[in-house]
């Protein structure tokens, strides 16, 4: 469970735009 | 130049295009209970940024499973509730038929930004957190 949270949270924050 | 809350105001993009926005725009999520759209809807762009490379395929299948089960599967969920039956059933098909294409979400990503363009968003930039923040 906790290794496809990981991977969620990874993969959200893979989409996110760097910061400015 | 324009400040950053009033780009924020200007579309959901604009919104989504900076760090601060998102994290004050996920604060209201959370305060409506349903910061899982804006998880979900980065979600969908991450899993189609994740590269097609040979090797990365038990990795995408992983992870198609896991968004799956997260947002899609229980129809009580708020991001299922918000998604068109027949593109759950694509989804779900993908799944089962390990049939994982980098825009299988794409579709459900769409629906998902409908909803927060006709729904949070408006109601996030009449929101104290915003007008407080502004």
């Amino acid at each position: 469970i906790d290794s496809e949270d990981d991977l969620l949270q990874e993969c959200i924050s893979s989409a996110m735009p760097k910061k400015k | 130049p324009t400040p950053p809350y009033l780009r924020w105001a200007e579309s959901l993009h604009s919104l989504l295009d900076d760090q601060d926005g998102i994290h004050l725009f996920r604060m209201f999520l959370k305060q409506e209970a349903c910061a899982d759209l804006l998880d979900f809807w980065f979600a969908c762009s991450g899993f189609r940024k994740l590269e097609t490379a040979e090797g990365n395929d038990e990795k995408r299948l992983k992870l198609a499973k896991a968004i799956y089960k997260k947002y899609v599967l229980d129809n009580n969920a708020i991001v299922s509730r918000q998604i068109k039956p027949a593109t759950k059933s694509f989804i779900k098909d993908c799944v089962m038929k390990l049939h994982i294409d980098p825009a299988m979400f794409d579709q459900a990503q769409t629906e998902i930004q409908t909803t927060m363009e006709e729904n949070t968003y408006p109601l996030f930039l009449k929101s104290d957190i915003y007008l407080k923040h502004a």
